[in-house]
């Protein structure tokens, strides 16, 4: 509902970056 | 709120030097944080924070029989996560990474940052009632639990979790690998998380 905790969003934002960066790394085609 | 004790950037510092550091291969290290539910008058553990490691080697992986997730499953993990993206980067933002495949393990991660335990209830909570470390190594044991949590962990791939109690929460691990108990890890565990010291903070 978009009210997502503080701490949350944060970790939840993290992951995300994190995730992103590892399948870039993964990927020859950086996608 | 009862984070004010200590410094959530730090507690996320610690998490990645608790597995980081680690010799094992640990997936994932999360911390339940001790709250008092003021309506219930009841304390409860909830989300913390948590560190996402990953797992060493998806090919490895799947040879331990872990099933992929079907593909409806994929598309609901991929629509929740393009879901939780707008929710943090706004509407238009696009991100490539949220339509790759969302791991087992990545999941069970997300999930648990809906989730929180009424002290003695669920593997963190008991940890923390009794203050006495819970180590489960081996799918068997997870899967024999009768915590919900366990058996849900097992599900998604994992075979070792663990839950540390602290002074404020209980530190949780878990692994895709069997990893038998270590003094080592309970020590580092209670150095690190020690935040009866308000100047750690």
């Amino acid at each position: 509902d978009g009210d997502l905790p503080l701490q949350r969003r944060k970790s939840l934002q993290r992951f995300l970056e994190k995730r992103r960066s590892r399948l870039v790394m993964v990927s020859p085609y950086g996608s | 709120p009862a984070a004010a004790a200590f410094n959530q950037e730090t507690l996320q510092q610690r998490l990645q030097t608790l597995i980081d550091g680690a010799q094992e291969s640990w997936t994932y290290a999360i911390f339940w944080q001790s709250s008092v539910d003021d309506f219930a008058a009841q304390a409860f553990l909830g989300w913390g924070d948590g560190y996402y490691k990953g797992e060493e080697d998806k090919a490895k992986r799947s040879k331990k029989g872990s099933s992929p997730a079907s593909i409806a499953e994929q598309e609901h993990r991929k629509k929740v996560l393009r879901e939780l993206n707008s929710l943090i980067s706004g509407p238009a933002s696009t991100d490539d990474a949220v339509d790759e495949e969302v791991t087992d393990t990545e999941w069970f991660f997300l999930v648990s940052m809906t989730q929180s335990f009424m002290t003695g209830s669920g593997l963190p909570g008991q940890a923390f009632y009794t203050s006495n470390p819970v180590w489960l190594a081996g799918p068997e044991r997870l899967a024999g639990s009768v915590c919900e949590r366990a058996r849900q962990a097992q599900g998604f791939g994992l075979q070792t979790m663990v839950c540390i109690p602290s002074a404020n929460g209980v530190v949780e691990l878990g692994s895709t690998e069997v990893i038998f108990q270590s003094t080592d890890l309970m020590n580092k565990v209670r150095v690190l998380f020690n935040f009866n010291n308000p100047d750690l903070g």
